[in-house]
């Protein structure tokens, strides 16, 4: 178990310490656990396979650790006051998003308590509200021309309907009115009916 | 424009334009992109019927004819940057794999990591200027990697393909042509997406492998066919390594492309009714709309900045290589890896999650999800398969556990290992 963190959901740099732990946790576990399969086998090789779902695991944490990190720098490189508050929003929300999904984790390793990962999953539905009025401009700001992007969903005119019909006219299928196929099969067999 | 998607906009608390200069790196940069764009959207030579509408040859032909125009247009307008490059081809294409993909990509960067100057005099000026169109091969029918050059004295190599268990790869070039004895090539036949790549076998029986053909900045081979192995093998890897770097900025295109199309039409699309007598709300206002994309938007986002991290890392470190420090060269080996494996195997999940929450059109190639999935979805197995590169990075990351509980201090995104020792053991009530 793990001295348990005094998180606050709302501070990403908080949050980065609840994955820094989680992922010691998992690369301490996962290092104990081939010793252990080392001590019962002769074989490095066997003990490394039999702990390999433990690696992996740890390897993921790791990685999740590594970008709730940079994310979280990268906040404080960004000078307009308004692009911040709603890349925090984004980073708030990956961070509590992941800890939500892993919470088993961080229960185990004693990092969050069971009140604490409630929260956490209230204050993601919070986020959820928070982040609605920008989610289109968040995407505009991809800036993915349309010719770029190749969808009549995602037009930045919002025109989709019509346009999918216009699509849909162009597939060789609609060619001529009724397909050859109608003429050579169908046809012949309904007149043997 | 769409009413919804104008009012969308209106109620934005922050400036696209910004962030969207943050994402590039920097206003300059914005400007520049979109000038390139503007050179493929407004030129007609690139214009075609819709692909999907289109059979696999015409695919490949078209995406051929593009790539053989592109590289004369490229010449044209002077644009050498690697970065503009890419965004003139990744126009061209429009974010779909092309021809010339490992040829610009795998081809011309190996030659720059793992050919001598001699070498490079020899084969990079010739392969920049297509003068050589390269690929690579790579993975061995029922083994995982190319293996067993048989060496002979006289100066060269013979190669059978004969699967057995190698002892190191190398990197050696050869020329592939229907021409050649000892070589047969073809295409493997329709995959899943990437119809406009030719995926192809290659057939090698008692081929012969001159030794200057073998690339030996790091490796040496000698004429009696002695391998000196590099001064750490991870420098064998340098392109690899490279690749995945760039295959994290790529799951989060692919990620924010998806996010795109399925928040725009969350936007737009009317359904069910949330208070009785109501109009039919947009499905962007119900939460678990939201909760299926934003937290996805989040990570597209979160990609990003790590994708341009890495990048530069890679650049950072790879700069240190060529002074002979190779300090760093273990961790970027594993952090890429990882990440590699971490960004795509979101990215992949996220994709699909997008095209589920567009409902049935987003099963419609015209909504550009499908060709998005099938584009991305292979950077989950190639460059090393993503369950292979997380227990890379467990390596790395288990070496430095010994070191930590050895008393030692490790430096880096481990460091925080080093607080293990001092971290005390509560005891937690059962």
């Amino acid at each position: 178990a793990a001295r348990t963190v005094t998180m606050r959901i709302n501070d990403p740099t908080s949050l980065v310490e609840a994955y820094k732990s989680r992922a010691a946790r998992l690369v301490e576990s996962a290092a104990k656990n081939l010793q252990a399969e080392l001590n019962h086998r002769k074989s490095k090789e066997d003990a490394w396979n039999r702990t390999s779902v433990d690696l992996v695991r740890a390897s993921e944490a790791h990685c999740h650790y590594v970008i709730v990190k940079l994310f979280t720098d990268k906040l404080a490189e960004v000078s307009d006051a308004a692009v911040r508050a709603v890349l925090t929003d984004l980073c708030l929300l990956y961070a509590l998003f992941g800890i939500s999904r892993n919470a088993g984790d961080f229960l185990q390793a004693g990092i969050l308590t069971g009140a604490q990962i409630t929260q956490v999953n209230q204050h993601v539905k919070e986020l959820l509200a928070v982040i609605r009025p920008n989610a289109v401009a968040l995407v505009d700001s991809f800036d993915f021309h349309d010719v770029h992007l190749g969808s009549v969903l995602g037009r930045y005119d919002g025109n989709v309907y019509e346009n999918m019909f216009e699509w849909a006219k162009k597939s060789p299928l609609n060619k001529t009115q009724v397909h050859e196929s109608f003429h050579k099969h169908l046809k012949p067999m309904q007149a043997k009916l | 424009v769409n009413a919804d998607l104008r009012r969308e906009r209106a109620a934005a608390t922050f400036q696209p334009q910004l962030l969207t200069h943050i994402l590039d790196g920097g206003p300059e940069r914005t400007r520049r992109r979109k000038e390139i764009e503007a050179l493929v959207l407004n030129d007609p030579d690139f214009q075609h019927e819709d692909l999907n509408f289109l059979s696999r040859s015409q695919r490949y032909e078209q995406a051929i004819r593009k790539s053989s125009l592109m590289v004369m247009k490229l010449r044209e307008y002077g644009i050498a940057d690697p970065e503009e490059i890419y965004w003139f081809k990744s126009f061209v294409h429009r974010g779909r794999p092309e021809p010339l993909d490992l040829h610009l990509g795998m081809f011309l960067p190996t030659l720059l990591t793992q050919a001598t100057p001699e070498q490079q005099d020899r084969f990079f000026m010739p392969a920049w200027n297509l003068e050589i169109i390269g690929t690579y091969a790579q993975t061995e029918m029922g083994h995982g990697t190319v293996h067993s050059i048989n060496a002979l004295s006289k100066n060269g190599f013979v190669y059978r393909g004969v699967p057995c268990l190698g002892r190191t790869v190398s990197y050696f070039l050869m020329q592939v042509a229907l021409s050649v004895a000892g070589i047969t090539v073809g295409d493997i036949g329709p995959k899943f997406g990437f119809d406009e790549m030719d995926n192809g076998y290659l057939k090698m029986d008692n081929f012969r492998i001159p030794r200057e053909n073998m690339l030996m900045k790091y490796a040496q081979v000698e004429p009696d066919g002695t391998y000196v192995k590099p001064v750490s093998d991870k420098l064998t890897y340098g392109t690899m390594v490279f690749i995945r770097s760039l295959i994290v900025g790529d799951s989060a295109r692919s990620l924010s492309r998806a996010c795109t199309i399925a928040i725009r039409y969350s936007a737009v699309r009317h359904q069910s009714e949330l208070k009785p007598g109501e109009q039919e709300p947009q499905i962007l206002d119900y939460q678990t709309q939201q909760y299926k994309l934003f937290p996805l938007l989040a990570t597209a986002y979160a990609f990003h900045f790590v994708g341009a991290y890495i990048k530069d890392t890679y650049h950072r470190i790879s700069g240190d290589i060529s002074k002979g420090d190779l300090s760093e060269l273990p961790e970027l080996h594993a952090l890429t890896a990882g990440l590699k494996a971490f960004t795509s195997w979101t990215a992949n999940a996220g994709i699909e999650e997008c095209r589920m929450a567009c409902g049935g059109h987003g099963y419609s190639r015209c909504s550009g999800i499908p060709d998005i999935y099938v584009t991305f979805t292979p950077s989950c197995t190639y460059e090393g398969e993503n369950t292979v590169m997380m227990l890379q990075t467990a390596r790395f990351l288990m070496k430095s556990y010994t070191q930590v509980t050895s008393g030692q201090q490790v430096t880096g995104m481990v460091s925080y290992l080093n607080d293990l020792s001092r971290q005390r053991i509560q005891p937690q009530h059962v």
